[in-house]
């Protein structure tokens, strides 16, 4: 299980406290505003009022040991370079943060930020890419190529017939990870499994082959 | 196919306009400010430069004739509001409208918009699900009984064979979803791929049989 610590409680950090404590993961917020942190007390796992630009109070938090550190100190600038710099310094291990500008983001970039996230930017292309999916139900990027996507099977050409006929691998180079049935998922699905008429894939493959096999469904 | 207008071209709605073209869609590109407006005429399969509070303008754009609305607009909370009222009055299909705060987002939804997005609370979440996506299965229904774990293959008698010849299937009853090679991920594995002595695979499968393999492997 890897540990996560939030630096910067605004809407972006509080976002991240509460969607990794809703997947039982252990996380400390940490922020300058009392108010802030006492929001996320009984949410967050650890809480600690503080300025993180001050190395002693990272050091007191042993950074370094965090798998993840994710800086969502926004209007600040100077406080979220700061930190991310010292953040880095100290050793964490993967440092993601939030930039409020390009220029901003090109400086986090410099100060050893591995990550950095463009709120407006990127919900833009996410919303876009939902938009224009007729039965992906849900899709996780793994990568900037490969996504994990779940798609809803309602077309009777790709139904009532098993794995190894529908060939997915072979005609959209998708691996089926599950299959869901009503309540039931099957999460090592055998070439011999079925797919029935509204059961929904669990693929993994391109982004552009998971488009690709959505516009084949009617 | 549909087609899409887009008020307002910050940063949100910018990333709305580049998404949808580099998907090959139609879309209308507004803004009142010049430079923005110029800045997407090469992108935009349309553009203008107009004020969107005023009816005029969108009578004139036939914004009853687009499948989806897109507001942008975010600083000018009042233009925002005004554009979104306006919009739906005169019979947008769908709009999806960019709030600044909660309080916004709650006003939006009371004028007309369908969808409401808030950037940094929404590209929170995604960014963690992101984050756990080495443990998908958790945004699987899992039962109990599954799991999905990364082994390292330190043995030879299970390196230098393919994953058919590997057997992990019949043997464990695992599913081998990607194979890591050194810096290399491979998230569609074939059959006929290798497996290398100190590549990790990615499987999934029964709990007991997942131990079972990690037990099997010296
Ligand atoms: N030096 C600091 N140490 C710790 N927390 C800080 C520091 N400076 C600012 N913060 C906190 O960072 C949080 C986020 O900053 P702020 O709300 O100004 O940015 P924002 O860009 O509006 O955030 P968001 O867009 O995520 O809502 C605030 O709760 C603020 O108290
Ligand atoms: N009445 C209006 N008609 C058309 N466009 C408008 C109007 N008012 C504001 N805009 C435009 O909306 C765009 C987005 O607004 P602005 O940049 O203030 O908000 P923002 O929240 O910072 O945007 P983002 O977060 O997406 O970068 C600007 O390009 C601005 O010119």
């Amino acid at each position: 299980k890897k540990n996560y610590a939030v630096l910067g409680l605004g809407r972006f950090g509080e976002s991240v406290v509460r969607t990794l404590t809703e997947f039982h993961q252990d996380v400390l917020a940490v922020d300058i505003d009392e108010e802030r942190v006492n929001a996320l007390m009984d949410v967050a796992t650890q809480t600690l009022i503080a300025d993180t630009q001050e190395e002693a109070v990272l050091k007191g938090l042993n950074i370094d040991t965090f798998d993840f550190v994710i800086i969502g100190i926004g209007n600040n600038m100077e406080a979220s370079i700061m930190t991310t710099l010292l953040v880095k310094e100290l050793g964490a291990k993967w440092v993601i943060a939030k930039a409020e500008t390009a220029a901003h983001g090109r400086v986090l970039d410099r100060v050893g930020a591995d990550q950095v996230i463009f709120p407006e930017r990127d919900i833009g292309r996410n919303m876009v890419r939902k938009l224009l999916s007729n039965h992906i139900l849900s899709f996780i990027d793994l990568s900037p190529d490969y996504t994990l996507a779940e798609i809803e099977i309602t077309d009777s050409n790709f139904a009532n017939q098993n794995l190894l006929e529908l060939n997915l691998r072979q005609k959209f180079d998708l691996n089926v990870i599950a299959i869901h049935h009503g309540k039931m998922v099957n999460i090592t699905p055998k070439p011999t499994d079925m797919v029935h008429l509204n059961d929904i894939l669990t693929v993994v493959g391109p982004v552009d082959r998971v488009q690709e096999l959505d516009d084949a469904i009617k």
